[in-house]
């Protein structure tokens, strides 16, 4: 975001006002928020994933876990009892809602709310977080802005409609196979008041009159076509399957992919590519090339049967600017359940050896199945790199999603150029002899500083 | 932040509030908290996340997976479930705007 003044952002530890009472007038759910969820989490995977407001390996006990995981998609509507004020307050809504799937994928987001609830109020209430909109699948919204226990039910708005309320926060951790997604799950703000309205029709009249207090949608009417798919670049990421391994890949050329070597492995091997942008297109495909174990750059270029047509083919990047904001586009996570998923950092580090870039580091948020996916300038959309791994600490066995690493498409460029032009793959080749320096920076070891000289 | 975060941050600020849920009686028995959103000023209705009075259902959380159930009344819950709503110096209510000066001042434009 651009560094110009926004708002005088409002003094904190002023005082707050003391606590209201109120009453429950609903709990309230979005039956198909509980559907894309049960079809997300559930079943075959439901053991890898763990939304506890507590680490997974903290102590919270079988029965409050499962007391958690069916509240997770419940929302509770309150009335505040009027206090003395009442005679002066305003009336209306005190917010506009954004239409159900107005917000594209990638958009940005702001969510707001109290990390560990009414804990310390007067440090914590409403805390800001930013991030973008990384994936959707109906009214189950993913955002990359890092939310904390506490925070559920709190809003989450977007820019545009200026001010408008997307969604509110379901869970703002989620763990899968006791790695930190670093994700947070929300449910569409559209579909759940408009399940309080129908909610409120049918109970008694004094509740039904409530409905009319809800909040109004504002933009686009409902009918018009569901979210775009977002920026136009991540249009190029794809999903590849080889066998039973899949991950990420990126189309550089109507009939070029590319992805990780630990993705394709294998020459000749037949890979299945499927793309979601802008239709849902399924082209088989076979691996032209792979480097060998030995190199450091985790590559494989996949060579397609047809075209992938409409699929804007993305520009090479020629340099890299550390702190610019990057978005990484893959298939992590989800795989083929839903579309790709968009993540939003910055460029943290680009590691060079002889001051030509060699490693690219991010802090967007990347997960298994990301890998050999596309990271892009969130600027000019150009394509920065392939994502190859993320960090894991081998002592704790913390995965670390923040920190992960990218080949920069300089190494790949003129050789991918070569094979498209000439089929041939001699510039491929030489990945596989990557000098020793480059090895060691992608061994994540100190690259060898001059050997001291013995002065004997 | 961009200046386009403006409206966003002031939408945040003015209806972000945080709410509890004890059992009257017996503060020992803890209380629940979240976030919520404050979508009318008055009479004030606030959305928030329903894990905090989930603990209070009658039936039990088991109510929340019963097939088709896509909302509760509020006498779902035991009648000793006490909520309070909690907002900023700036959130959308009486409160925040008797902070902003005193009634009948006026800054006319030049």
């Amino acid at each position: 975001a651009g560094l110009e003044l926004g708002p005088p952002a409002r003094p904190r530890g002023r005082p707050l006002q003391p606590p209201r009472p109120a009453e429950l007038v609903l709990l309230l759910s979005c039956p198909a928020f509980r559907a894309h969820f049960a079809r997300l989490f559930g079943g075959a995977a439901a053991e890898q994933w763990r939304f506890a407001s507590a680490a997974p390996d903290d102590e919270v006990s079988e029965d409050e876990e499962e007391d958690q995981l069916r509240a997770l998609g419940w929302f509770a509507l309150l009335r505040v009892r009027p206090g003395r004020e009442a005679a002066a307050e305003e009336r209306g809504p005190a917010v506009a809602v954004a239409p159900f799937g107005a917000v594209p994928k990638g958009s940005p987001l702001l969510a707001c709310g109290s990390p560990f609830g009414a804990f310390c109020p007067d440090i914590f209430l409403n805390t800001l977080s930013r991030g973008v909109l990384s994936n959707a699948a109906g009214p189950l919204l993913l955002t990359d802005a890092r939310c904390l226990p506490g925070t559920e039910g709190g809003g989450v708005f977007t820019g545009r409609p200026a001010g408008a309320l997307v969604a509110l926060v379901a869970a703002p951790l989620c763990w899968k196979a006791r790695e930190w997604v670093g994700l947070t799950l929300l449910c569409a703000a559209a579909p759940l008041l408009r399940a309080a309205r129908a909610a409120l029709g049918s109970l008694h009249a004094g509740a039904a009159a409530l409905a009319a207090l809800l909040p109004p949608e504002v933009g686009a009417p409902w009918g018009l076509p569901l979210r775009d798919p977002g920026p136009l670049w991540a249009a190029a990421a794809v999903l590849v399957e080889c066998g039973t391994v899949w991950g990420s890949g990126v189309a550089v050329a109507p009939r070029l992919v590319v992805t990780c070597r630990h993705v394709a492995p294998r020459e000749a091997a037949r890979v299945l590519v499927r793309s979601a942008t802008p239709k849902n297109v399924v082209i088989w495909g076979h691996v032209v090339f792979a480097t060998q174990e030995t190199s450091p750059y985790d590559i494989a270029v996949v060579s397609l049967e047809e075209d992938l047509d409409d699929v804007p083919m993305p520009v090479s990047a020629e340099h890299f600017h550390e702190g610019e904001a990057v978005s990484v586009v893959g298939f992590g996570v989800f795989g083929q359940s839903c579309g790709p998923s968009v993540t939003s950092g910055i460029l943290s580090a680009v590691v060079r050896v002889d001051d030509t870039p060699v490693m690219l580091q991010t802090t967007c948020a990347v997960h298994g199945g990301s890998s050999g996916g596309p990271l892009f300038s969130a600027h000019s959309g150009d394509l920065l790199g392939i994502v190859a791994s993320n960090t894991r600490d081998n002592n704790t066995g913390a995965t670390y999603p923040h920190l992960n690493f990218s080949i920069p498409i300089t190494v790949l460029q003129q050789a991918l150029q070569r094979y498209s032009e000439t089929g041939e793959l001699g510039g491929l080749r030489q990945l596989d002899h990557a000098a020793e320096p480059v090895r060691v920076v992608w061994r994540l070891q100190r690259p060898l500083g001059k050997t001291p000289r013995s002065k004997l | 932040m961009g200046r386009q975060w403006g409206p966003a941050m002031r939408a945040a600020e003015q209806t972000g509030c945080v709410v509890s849920a004890s059992r009257a009686g017996q503060p020992e028995a803890g209380s629940w908290s979240c976030s919520g959103v404050i979508l009318s000023r008055s009479p004030g209705l606030v959305l928030c996340h329903g894990g905090i009075v989930a603990p209070f259902l009658r039936a039990g959380s088991g109510a929340l997976t019963a097939a088709g159930a896509a909302y509760l009344p509020g006498d779902s819950c035991s009648d000793d479930l006490r909520l309070h709503v909690q907002w900023g110096p700036t959130a959308a209510s009486p409160a925040g705007r008797s902070e902003r000066g005193l009634p009948g001042l006026c800054t006319p434009q030049c």
